[in-house]
């Protein structure tokens, strides 16, 4: 499904030149529930902007369903994503003026689904992560948790076939973190959805099959969710 | 040092009206560690906004070295923050097109410190959370975790009496996460600076020396933090 093979991703020139990823070698097939963890600062989130269509490599090679991305229009690629991802931000990234229930929808506008079987899509993800009656609060109304979850269900309203989570659970108590990851794990085994969490907390780590973790812009190790 | 007493933060009215908090009583005397904890929505920020002085209670008192906050002047209310309080937001707050050492000197211009002077404070409080070679990168060229350690630089670096950490460590790894507590912890014990610390992980939770937990806009439970 996924194959990253020697990504590189550079910023800057000369002195002041960042190796974000510094030759990444990545495969994962579908249905798998992937645990990313490693330093602050390893490339974890470049990797998944990659991974998510949203940011090319500067060398190396990355094919999506056996396609090569780097190949891919700019609206090529926006259809990859709207079809087959769904996208938890580290930083959320909500539309600031719009309430909770219509951030969550937007994905679903992308696809042209009707009004009515938008909405009702969209009040079960809310209702899935626990936010029924918050639906019309706007981000600004709504505490970092609130839009933490806002953000988890507008990635999985359209059941997409790979979700990508970049730290879900990093302002959720810990109740709340482990109904996420039961709802993952559901996702994961009920739907067949390829889930790639990034996450710094062992205890989240622990409901992934497999444990790849990044140092320094490169898998340092990749292999099986040690049982705790 | 802080005394809220009975504080209610309502948003809203009528049938979508929200108690943000419904009777919050909290007493932290100098010195203190204390962490902060509950569900999302519980409370917590809107607590520690209001501590910060940068919110109202809609009643109930808040009484900041004695004073009654609500009393005081919005410029008042500015130079108290100023010189008496550290903020770390949950979602950080940073200057979108500052570079990381000028967003960290911020608080040190309101003071009006001197430019080398400044300077040199500024990339001590950024080596001390580990961001050498950084500085002068703005938010958007930084790590998740790096943003969240450009705040609390800026939040360290005028020494302040009391440090109010919004989730401090939710975006960092285990070892740089313990590497915070530690700093947090040298600078309660040698400087002295009150530290109240909102946080869902109990392992960092765990460096406290008093644990509040809110429940639904009230504080349920006030004690010792429990060694592990
Ligand atoms: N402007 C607003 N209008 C309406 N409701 C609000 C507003 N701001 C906050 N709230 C509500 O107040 C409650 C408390 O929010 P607060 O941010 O203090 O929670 P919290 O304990 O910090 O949660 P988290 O752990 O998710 O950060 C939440 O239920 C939130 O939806
Ligand atoms: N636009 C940019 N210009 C320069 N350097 C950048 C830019 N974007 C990212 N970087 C650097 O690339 C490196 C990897 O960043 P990335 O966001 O992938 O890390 P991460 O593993 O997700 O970290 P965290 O756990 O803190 O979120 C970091 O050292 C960061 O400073
Ligand atoms: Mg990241
Ligand atoms: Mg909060």
């Amino acid at each position: 499904l996924v194959a990253l093979s020697g990504v590189e991703k550079v910023y800057g020139k000369g002195e002041s030149q960042v190796y974000a990823l510094a030759g990444a070698d990545l495969r994962i097939d579908n249905g798998e529930f992937v645990a990313i963890m490693g330093p602050s600062g390893s490339g974890k989130s470049t990797c998944m902007n990659i991974v998510g269509c949203l940011d090319q490599p500067t060398s190396g090679s990355y094919r999506f369903r056996g396609v090569e991305v780097g190949t891919l229009s700019r609206d090529e690629l926006a259809l990859l994503r709207r079809h087959y991802l769904g996208f938890v931000f580290q930083g959320f990234n909500l539309l600031a003026r719009t309430s909770a229930v219509e951030n969550v929808e937007l994905p679903l506008v992308y696809r042209r689904v009707a009004a009515g079987e938008r909405r009702r899509l969209a009040l079960a993800a809310l209702a899935a992560v626990g936010l029924e009656g918050r639906e019309k609060h706007t981000p600004a109304e709504l505490s970092g948790g609130q839009q933490q979850r806002v953000a988890i269900a507008r990635a999985i309203v359209t059941n997409p076939s790979i979700l990508l989570a970049d730290e879900p659970t990093g302002n959720l108590d810990s109740a709340r973190s482990v109904a996420l990851m039961e709802l993952l794990v559901a996702l994961n085994r009920t739907r067949g959805i390829t889930i790639v969490m990034v996450t710094h907390e062992p205890d989240m780590a622990a409901y992934s099959t497999r444990t790849v973790v990044f140092r320094d812009g490169k898998v340092a190790s990749d292999g099986p969710t040690s049982r705790r």
